[in-house]
């Protein structure tokens, strides 16, 4: 039922742009990182990371007000929720879940298709230190945020890099519970 | 032999390649271009850029006005984006028995080959031939633009890149 | 011929949409 209400939504609901642009406009930005803090990669990784978690404590607002979905029981659920909805709805793709750990607190995703790195090549200083989708660490990051999961999104792998496939990390640290402040 | 090379909004070379059959027809090797031909290459390349250029800009006295263009004459490649032939120039120079083509890509990048005879004789060119082969390596260099990486005019180094050209030029002109 | 995911991808059938 997930899937079909990703795909409902995705299909029927969803203010749809082309993805080339798309691509072409995240490309234009991490190459423009790239000059602008001169080929030091370490901190255009963080600079999208932080980038992506501005845009993941926004979008999950959007997400939640379109898919009207109730709270999580367990990470296996915000996982399948993630997939099957999430990436659909705002990518038009389906990562697939796998290396649960044992606590069942972390998985990874793997990306089969990434509309964010189509026709890049990575030049070969950038090779061993870019993470060219890292904007998505941060938006998980940050969206899970909003929903009180503490969670820590990295990549394993990546085809850029020639690794044989896309794989990102997710790991629950904790729930966090609403305070009232001091 | 055939000399190609792709030129820039500079006029610089973007990306040069020599191509030569591996067999002749009753088995022989065939070499490239002789040792003081393949030096003047280049240079024979260079002067047809301004008859290429003036191609480039001639407006096309076949159009008619008050046609779909919104009237007046169009520029030599039609603005009906479906044809695509009008990027193929065909041969637009010739020295000595050797045969200029030339492709426009729509941003302005020129595809030029230089075509040689091993016979001494004058080159016959297959236009459709050539015209295949300039399209394929039109989408090749379509795909090196998306690279985000890859800024235009720059050299392409790309291994990956050459080796296709090369295996084109073996389909299509070899 | 030399492996490259760059150019093995097809330029016409891909994905046309992303969510706006």
């Amino acid at each position: 039922s997930l899937k079909h209400a990703g795909e409902d939504i995705w299909k029927n609901r969803t203010e749809k742009v082309n993805a080339e642009l798309f691509t072409l406009t995240y490309g234009a930005i991490v190459s423009q990182l790239c000059t602008d803090y001169e080929r030091n990669f370490q901190k255009v990784n963080e600079q999208l990371y932080s980038m992506g978690y501005n845009i993941g404590v926004r979008l999950i607002e959007d997400f939640l007000a379109r898919t009207a979905l109730p709270r999580c029981e367990n990470m296996v659920s915000t996982s399948e929720v993630v997939s099957k909805c999430a990436f659909k709805i705002f990518l038009n793709i389906t990562p697939q879940i796998t290396n649960w750990s044992h606590e069942k607190d972390a998985f990874s995703l793997i990306l089969v298709e990434n509309p964010l790195s189509d026709f890049v090549e990575l030049p070969m200083d950038a090779m061993k230190q870019l993470w060219y989708s890292n904007i998505l660490c941060g938006v998980l990051r940050g969206a899970l945020e909003m929903v009180q999961l503490d969670c820590d999104v990295w990549f394993i792998s990546d085809v850029l890099r020639g690794d044989p496939q896309t794989e990102l990390r997710i790991k629950l640290n904790k729930v966090l519970k609403d305070e009232i402040p001091i | 032999p055939q000399y190609f090379a792709i030129i820039g909004k500079r006029d610089n070379p973007v990306y040069e390649a020599e191509f030569t059959a591996q067999q002749g027809q009753q088995g022989q090797v065939q070499q490239g271009f002789p040792q003081n031909l393949k030096e003047l290459n280049p240079f024979i390349l260079h002067a047809s850029l301004d008859i290429i250029e003036d191609l480039q800009w001639k407006t096309n006295p076949n159009t008619q006005s008050g046609s779909n263009s919104g009237g007046g004459g169009g520029f030599l490649r039609s603005r009906n984006v479906a044809n695509v032939d009008n990027c193929y120039l065909c041969k637009v120079d010739h020295f000595y028995g050797l045969a200029v083509t030339a492709y426009l890509t729509y941003g302005g990048m020129k595809f030029v080959m230089i075509h040689g005879n091993m016979n001494n004789g004058d080159v016959q060119i297959d236009d459709n031939s050539v015209r295949a082969f300039y399209q394929e390596v039109h989408e090749l260099y379509i795909k090196t633009l998306m690279n985000p990486f890859y800024k235009i005019n720059d050299p392409i180094t790309s291994p990956a890149f050459d080796s296709r050209v090369r295996a084109l030029a073996r389909k299509y002109l070899n | 011929m030399i492996p490259s995911r760059l150019y093995n991808e097809s330029l016409m059938f891909r994905k046309q949409e992303v969510s706006l």
